[in-house]
């Protein structure tokens, strides 16, 4: 018997927009006698299962295409299913993030962090500011991603049902926004000399709030998701505390510490940022640092030990009645010699004290790639399948745990990647029926 | 499957799938119809994904047929 058609029926209209945290993507798959229907909350349920069915289809030796009849109810665990990839350490050309946007779709991850600009360089080009990119990329002409890029990556990632979640990181981790912008940064001393090196933003001149209110509010209206991230992390105060004017600063406002100078310049920020109407994700040590934050803050755990744990981490956040974000397990530019997948499957999310209230606060989580040792050489066999072993973690039920099960799917599901033109590196002996050359 | 989904029922009845008369097709009742792009370019994204781009079968590279 031939099936011919897929009947894909949604319940919800809304076609234009884009999806957000809050998006259903619950499905169900009939095939047997009397239908091949894919129903649907939403569209973006209609996507995943799409992905589903099509991971369904298989050929016999003779190359004829089969499906068994098959009944599938599903939907994620976590709503926010994240892949962080750095373009900053290394610049990646347009094609590579388009690329790694088709496979997060193939596993059913619905968030891009695009860690957009960092120490070293700056390219992403900015409309007001274009000094940025012009004196902070790598290269202003072929290392940027201009406007049309940016537009690019967007409608490619809504088209697949992901969010794109743009960090610009401060005030630490900005060195390469200083000579697009004079005086942002805090001037280094040197005993009584400034020494020419410069610091985190500087936190205590207006000019540098008139300017955040200009960047921020070019970053709201480019990038259409709710959430912002404003990253708060790594924030280095040897500089600041060389700094004369920043000691008078701190002597006026009563500050004995640096963690109080860093939440003063956040807070600035976040209401910034709040009237834009916009939301925000932080890295924990905003949190850490009891920096004031709006109740519906995201926290994004990402320490593994320190100040504690990652799971107790998570315990003091949703205490604190925060929304968390895990990624301190899923480093995926973290590598060992081996199976290391395995550790990172093992994670379970809940696993703290806490309140069924506090749990649910924990929305969901990232696998991450830093950029230091990866460009678009490395990338994709540093990424699969060992990504989508976090996104089984975030969409699959918290009973999907057997490693043996999870090895074998893997294993085949690297196999599928293959035939899809995807460099996913294997994860231990096996072959795959086709090895494509084109791979 | 990747991710293993909720509930899966399945079975050893198999049904073909013939890639020159294969379609995606919206349900009549559906809210989305022709013209949702998210959807119809996805149609073809799969569609692509299983069969590959070109018409069904594959002209043969030189010409000939086995």
């Amino acid at each position: 018997v031939s099936k011919d058609v897929l009947v894909v029926s949604v319940v919800t209209e809304g076609c234009n927009e884009f999806p957000m945290l809050e998006s259903l993507e619950n499905y169900t798959l009939t095939i047997d006698d009397d239908q091949c229907l894919l129903a649907a909350s939403t569209i973006w349920g209609a996507l995943r299962g799409l992905e589903t069915f099509s991971q369904l289809v298989w050929t016999s030796a003779e190359g004829t295409f089969f499906i068994n009849k098959t009944s599938i109810k599903d939907f994620p665990r976590f709503s926010h299913r994240g892949l962080l990839l750095d373009t900053s350490r290394h610049y990646l050309p347009l094609s590579s993030i388009l690329d790694t946007l088709d496979v997060m779709a193939y596993n059913k991850l619905n968030v891009f962090h695009w860690h957009l600009v960092d120490d070293p360089s700056f390219p992403y080009d900015s409309i007001t500011f274009p000094e940025l990119a012009r004196k902070g990329s790598y290269n202003p002409v072929t290392h940027i991603y201009t406007a049309q890029d940016v537009k690019e990556v967007i409608e490619y990632a809504r088209l697949r049902g992901i969010r794109v979640l743009a960090e610009f990181d401060t005030p630490g981790h900005t060195l390469s926004w200083g000579p697009g912008v004079p005086g942002l940064l805090t001037p280094c001393y040197s005993g009584t000399q400034p020494s020419g090196d410069f610091g985190p933003v500087n936190p205590i001149l207006n000019s540098t709030y008139k300017f955040m209110s200009s960047f921020f509010l070019e970053i709201s209206s480019v990038f259409p998701d709710f959430y912002l991230h404003l990253g708060g992390d790594e924030v280095d105060f040897t500089c600041w505390r060389s700094n004369p004017d920043i000691q008078a600063f701190m002597k006026k406002k009563g500050f004995d510490d640096f963690r109080q100078l860093e939440s003063f310049y956040i807070q600035m920020l976040l209401d910034i940022v709040s009237a834009y109407e916009k939301g925000y994700v932080v890295w924990q040590e905003v949190f850490d640092n009891k920096v004031k934050v709006r109740p519906d803050t995201i926290v994004q755990v990402w320490r593994d030990k320190k100040p504690v744990t990652y799971m107790e981490e998570v315990e003091l956040v949703t205490k604190a009645g925060f929304r968390v974000l895990l990624s301190a397990p899923w480093y995926l530019n973290h590598i060992t010699y081996g199976a290391d997948w395995k550790d990172m499957y093992k994670v379970e999310p809940l696993d703290f004290e806490g309140s069924p209230e506090e749990k649910a606060l924990v929305i969901g989580g990232e696998a991450c790639m830093w950029g230091e040792w990866v460009d678009s050489t490395n990338l994709v066999p540093r990424l699969w399948p060992r990504g989508g072993v976090v996104a089984e973690r975030l969409w699959s039920s918290n009973l999907t745990t057997n490693l043996d099960f999870a090895e074998t799917r893997l294993s085949h599901f690297r196999c599928l990647l293959l035939r899809r033109g995807v460099q996913a590196e294997p994860i231990g002996v096996g072959y795959c029926e086709q090895e494509f050359e084109e791979t | 499957l990747w991710p293993w989904p909720r509930s899966v029922q399945a079975s050893s009845r198999r049904y073909r799938l013939r890639p020159a008369a294969f379609a995606f097709r919206h349900h009549p009742g559906s809210a989305a119809q022709p013209g949702c792009d998210v959807l119809d370019s996805a149609f073809a994204r799969y569609r692509r994904l299983l069969f590959g781009a070109g018409p069904w079968p594959p002209p043969s590279p030189s010409g000939q047929r086995h």
